[in-house]
């Protein structure tokens, strides 16, 4: 394993860490989108289906056990906990996940590498979490207020996506020197749509200023 | 080879 993707995947625990925080210290999930947390709930059970069918490294059993176990505990917190769901934005989180379930279903039924239920599922989970963050993004487009938690929760988020397209660099010279298109299209579209919360999320903390997103 | 599907990833 590179450094980048080590880096990547603590990244990744850093977000789950700050978001967790958020709810179990503050009892708040003000500004976070239960539609994108559920869709990473999806996107973390198709992937992971080859937990029960092939070998796994204790490091990959371990994360995609913390993964799949931390995201369903905070849609679990936002649906049912007594205190943090009063504290969902329900009205702002408006998008409706099937307008992404569906179209990442079908492509993934025409862009695969092979037709099993394991290697359509693995397609499908990579091309619904490029769009996951899409309800989040347009959820705090419409907060008036966004706290740092939820600022830095979205930010780390996307500095995950840029330390694993830095890895795919690193492993593409040092490894597979071959192209994987399913995962690099759908990992750079993902990283992309990042892009302008970055620049308003670096505006804001130069001019130390509280982080808005122009509607 | 599932590395170089880069399954091995997360």
């Amino acid at each position: 394993m590179n450094l980048f993707r080590l880096l990547g995947d603590m990244t990744h625990l850093l977000c789950i860490v700050v978001l967790l925080l958020k709810i179990r210290t503050r009892k708040s999930c003000a500004g976070i989108s239960l539609k994108t947390q559920e869709l990473y709930v999806i996107v973390f059970l198709t992937r992971y289906l080859d937990l029960f069918t092939m070998y796994n490294s204790l490091y990959q059993i371990v994360m995609k056990l913390v993964f799949v176990g931390t995201s369903i505990g905070i849609v679990w917190y936002m649906r049912y906990h007594k205190v943090v769901k009063q504290t969902y934005s329900k009205n702002e989180d408006t998008f409706r996940h099937y307008f992404l379930i569906l179209p990442c279903f079908v492509l993934a039924l025409f862009v695969h590498l092979d037709f099993t239920v394991v290697e359509v599922l693995w397609s499908f989970s990579l091309y619904l979490e490029a769009v996951a963050i899409l309800p989040q993004l347009v959820l705090l487009q419409r907060s008036r207020n966004i706290d740092t938690l939820t600022g830095d929760y979205v930010f780390l988020l996307g500095v995950y996506r840029v330390l694993y397209l830095l890895n795919w660099v690193y492993r593409f010279f040092m490894e597979i020197h071959q192209i994987r298109w399913i995962p690099w299209v759908s990992g750079f579209i993902q990283t992309a749509l990042y892009a302008d919360f970055f620049y308003y999320y670096i505006k804001s903390w130069k001019n130390r200023e509280k982080l808005k997103l122009p509607a | 080879s599932s590395t170089s599907d880069l399954k091995d990833e997360l």
